[in-house]
């Protein structure tokens, strides 16, 4: 199985 | 006042058709300096950001910086009613709620102008920073869309894998599994043509097809796609937009559960 993670995780609001 | 003229305004919409089956409505910044846009897709796993420098555009006027909200999907079906080689003007007047659109045909005979609300949108801004990738690969768009599709088939994620030598989309489902390599390209006659690879370390990366697949959709604007890939870093799918500017998408890899 395999998540599809957020890209919040890697990037940050500005 | 906000006003930009395209003489091919078929670039335009090539450029909507690419964003909105990811995004379907989003918030175009308007400087002096061009058009841009970023928008995140409603799971948040993909973005998308567009840049359209004003030098590309045959007359461009920015009297204020503006944040325009559009339904891309209302703006694509303005711009279908658009003759193939018309010119496009996009104007808001000061103090509108609307941005119109006017197409006028290339013999000067046939001149048509449309209007769409603006909306209230609230919008996300991501900082996406400056990436050395481990590996870039060069490649037509068409092939890419195809590899895509077929992939799709198959299953619902792609891995992508890619060495000095080449590049290989994987893809493995209930019905079965497959594969196509691609071998860096030795000797083409056009540049458009070739497979290319600059690498610094190899990758190996899993991606949501159904997300690839709709990035293709900006393919017609492109002979080329770059797909620039590092461990544990979204990929960023790029189609330049002539020598006006390009749409970048970018997509967070899979993990094991």
């Amino acid at each position: 199985n395999q998540f599809q993670l957020e890209l919040q995780t890697y990037y940050t609001h500005t | 006042m906000f006003e930009a003229r395209l003489a091919q305004g078929s670039i335009f919409a090539k450029v909507i058709e690419g964003l909105r089956e990811l995004v379907t409505e989003a918030t175009w910044e308007c400087s002096g300096n061009g058009i841009t846009l970023q928008a995140m897709d409603s799971s948040h796993v993909a973005l998308v950001s567009l840049v359209l420098r004003s030098d590309g555009f045959e007359t461009y006027r920015c009297d204020r910086n503006m944040s325009l909200g559009i339904s891309l999907t209302s703006m694509s079906k303005v711009l279908k009613m658009m003759g193939k080689d018309d010119t496009l003007t996009i104007r808001v007047n000061d103090d509108s709620d609307a941005i119109v659109l006017s197409m006028e045909s290339q013999n000067q005979e046939e001149f048509a102008e449309y209007e769409l609300r603006l909306m209230d949108l609230d919008s996300e801004h991501l900082g996406i920073p400056d990436t050395d990738y481990s590996c870039v690969v060069k490649m037509p768009s068409t092939k890419f869309s195809r590899i895509c599709r077929d992939m799709a088939i198959l299953g619902d994620s792609v891995t992508i894998c890619s060495t000095k030598d080449g590049v290989k989309f994987g893809a493995k489902g209930d019905v079965g599994q497959g594969s196509i390599r691609l071998n860096q390209s030795t000797n083409v006659d056009k540049e458009e043509d070739a497979v290319s690879i600059e690498l610094r370390e190899a990758v190996a990366l899993t991606f949501a097809v159904r997300y690839l697949n709709m990035f293709c959709k900006a393919a017609p604007l492109s002979n080329q796609v770059n797909l620039s890939m590092s461990e544990d870093t979204p990929l960023m799918c790029e189609f330049k937009v002539g020598d006006m500017g390009h749409i970048r998408f970018y997509l967070a890899p899979k993990i094991e559960d």
